[in-house]
């Protein structure tokens, strides 16, 4: 048996909105310690790992470590359904190969339950090294989409440099070229308007645009994006989503042969 | 021009 119920049905609709293009289909694992999700690309150039803890939940209770494998699609059109206040609770037991959404609205006047169809899912978990980082650029999350954006329109492909100074995004393309430096800003009234550049040494990388604005979907789950860079390593994009876990994208860079 | 590297030639298969 599983269940478990968050209060705003809102916040995993917006997380599954954000990754569903990426990935149609995914395995979600419930265990004690919450519910985690890691998912390639169909092109296997990128990679989703969702975190969020049962901790983070109202309720949360997995009698055994379980998987529910969901088509993202469908289970994004069951989640728009819920009012934008709704609580949410999923329920699912091994008997049967559904799991249940149940949105109440915040007065209990309405209770709606839907019931999407699981299905058995074959994919490959890659382990992720705990690596050390040589560069971790913080900053808006807003900041950071308007960027690649900004870039996706020139270019295909961004160069991202970090020095101790500042992170450089470059493209170029037929009708030209685009570079936006961000230097680092401490000094903000809110912690989430900072751009903080922690570098152990200068790194310079370049990776597909369509990736990272892809990525950006998930802006509005986080003030703040987080950027580890590592020459000839994958970047990684997080988004912590408040008190109950993340979402971090991960993306193999272009490397001259 | 660089080439574009799979994930899992990153990350080791579990």
């Amino acid at each position: 048996m599983f269940e478990a119920q968050m209060a705003q049905a809102a916040l995993l609709k917006q997380i599954i909105e954000s990754i569903r293009e990426l990935i149609t289909e995914a395995t979600f694992e419930v265990s004690g310690t919450g519910m985690m999700l890691q998912a390639m690309d169909s092109s296997h150039v990128s990679l989703v790992a969702l975190n969020l803890r049962s901790d983070g939940f109202q309720l949360f209770r997995a009698d055994r470590p379980f998987s529910m494998g969901m088509n993202l699609n469908h289970m994004a059109k069951m989640l728009k359904c819920a009012g934008k206040d709704d609580t949410l609770t999923m329920r699912a037991d091994e008997a049967n190969d559904l799991v249940t959404f149940l949105f109440e609205s915040p007065g209990n006047e309405r209770l709606a339950e839907f019931e999407l169809k699981l299905m058995d899912i074959t994919s490959e978990n890659l382990g992720i090294p705990d690596a050390e980082y040589s560069a971790t650029v913080s900053m808006p999350s807003a900041e950071f989409q308007r960027i690649v954006k900004d870039l996706g329109s020139i270019g295909d492909t961004v160069e991202i440099t970090v020095t101790k100074d500042d992170v450089r995004f470059a493209a170029s393309g037929d009708i030209g070229n685009a570079t936006i430096k961000c230097r680092q800003l401490l000094d903000t009234e809110k912690p989430e308007d900072r751009t903080l550049i922690e570098m152990v040494e200068p790194v310079n990388l370049t990776f597909a645009l369509r990736y990272l604005i892809n990525f950006s979907k998930a802006t509005s789950l986080a003030p703040s994006v987080t950027i580890k860079l590592s020459t000839e390593m994958p970047v990684v994009v997080e988004y912590k989503l408040s008190d109950i876990g993340y979402v971090r994208f991960y993306l193999a860079p272009k490397i001259e042969d | 021009q660089p080439q574009q590297r799979g994930i899992s030639s990153f990350f080791g298969r579990q």
